[in-house]
């Protein structure tokens, strides 16, 4: 079902983005 | 943007009632956001300054708003590291006058990216990751014009 593949991909579209947000390093330096 | 921002900043539970543009726009809701997001850096002192019975005084929410606009890029510059250029601020005269949404949306933008990026990130991501789908898409994709518009 071309419905359900593009929801799955939506949805590791998104669980990348925020994953990478959760690992991304932030803070000023010092 | 300002629906699913304002479903971002209702997921805070901060004191002010947070259910309308109008109740966002004395800058109260916004400042008791930022004050969850770093309880340091925005400090009783800091949130003192923002006046919290406005009523219908357009003056005292503007004057709201741009100490909150002002407390974010600053959080932004020194506890962040990242400075926000190219990217265009919400206007605090439309939405403490007129209410005007997408100004505030572009405002509840800058908070989002305050709490993204903080100390605590890990528990508001979590949180927007459990959001509806449509929600998260839009959340991701005001997330992404920040991160273009951030230089470290």
């Amino acid at each position: 079902d071309p419905n359900m593949k593009a929801g799955a991909a939506n949805e590791g579209v998104l669980a990348n983005f925020f994953n990478s947000l959760l690992s991304k390093k932030t803070g000023a330096p010092g | 943007l300002e629906s699913c921002a304002m479903r971002h900043i209702q997921t805070f539970g901060v004191e002010a009632p947070c259910k309308t543009v109008e109740d966002l726009t004395s800058g109260i809701v916004m400042a008791q956001a930022l004050q969850k997001i770093d309880l340091v850096y925005f400090n009783d002192a800091w949130i003192s300054r923002v006046k919290p019975e406005v009523g219908d005084n357009w003056r005292l929410k503007i004057s709201n708003l741009k100490k909150v606009l002002k407390g974010a890029l600053d959080y932004n510059q020194e506890i962040l590291g990242q400075h926000i250029d190219d990217f265009t601020l919400p206007d605090v005269n439309l939405i403490g006058e007129h209410s005007d949404a997408a100004e505030l949306g572009r405002m509840l933008q800058l908070i989002l990216g305050c709490a993204v990026n903080c100390e605590q990130k890990q528990e508001y991501i979590q949180t927007i990751m459990m959001m509806e789908e449509s929600v998260q898409h839009v959340v991701m994709t005001a997330i992404q014009e920040l991160m273009s518009k951030e230089t470290p």
